[in-house]
């Protein structure tokens, strides 16, 4: 562990609690991106299940259980309890074209051809363009709301945060891993526009 | 490429 990593960790658990708590406070999820939603509890599934095979530390097992609890919460709390609020008219992301993609790719370039190293594989593929939907939907309505914002910021922060991680890893530990180093410099270039214009529109705005 | 090993990171 180390301060880019456990930053990243911050970020990302920053990211997803500012989102529980956007939708239990206005009560609604308008512009949030259900397929988005959707495919992030895919991504924490696929991945998460090493928790019944093989066991890091107890920060690790406490924080996949928080995520698998705040992915399944954010989607029961957006298709079930604010359902109405739900803007689906504006979520129209086909996700099969990201998923398909993901299989295959998981399936042709992994570290070992077993299941849940491909499923892992996949999870990590799959993350990477996972915001597309919720990206989409931003661009389509024109505008985010400023809690979404936040969201989105600390979201892509997460990931940047961990690339830092890596490099250092690298150097200090020369550990890598290359499929979660390109899917994630891909992850945080998809970011790279919205970055831009948060910063911006922070410094510039209002 | 390298072999699988534990995956330490969320």
């Amino acid at each position: 562990m180390n301060v880019f990593r456990l930053l990243g960790d911050i970020s990302h658990l920053l990211a997803i609690i500012i989102l529980l708590l956007k939708i239990w406070k206005t009560r609604s999820c308008a512009g949030i991106s259900g397929r988005s939603q959707v495919l992030f509890a895919v991504v924490y599934t696929a991945r998460y299940l090493d928790l019944f095979t093989s066991y890091i530390s107890a920060y690790n097992s406490i924080m996949k259980l928080v995520f698998l609890a705040a992915s399944y919460g954010t989607i029961y709390l957006m298709f079930i309890k604010f359902k109405a609020s739900y803007d689906h008219n504006h979520d129209t992301f086909r996700i099969e074209f990201l998923i398909l993609p993901c299989v295959l790719l998981s399936l042709l370039i992994n570290h070992e051809f077993s299941p849940l190293e491909i499923l892992w594989t996949f999870s990590i593929y799959l993350e990477s363009v996972a915001i597309l939907p919720q990206l989409f939907m931003v661009s389509k309505t024109g505008e985010a709301e400023s809690i979404t914002s936040h969201y989105l910021f600390a979201l892509g922060s997460y990931r940047a945060l961990y690339i830092l991680n890596w490099i250092y890893r690298y150097y200090a530990e020369s550990h890598y891993d290359v499929i979660a180093i390109v899917a994630g410099i891909v992850q945080t270039v998809l970011y790279c526009d919205f970055f831009y214009l948060y910063i911006t529109k922070g410094i510039y705005g209002q | 490429d390298e072999p699988a090993e534990e995956h330490d990171e969320l």
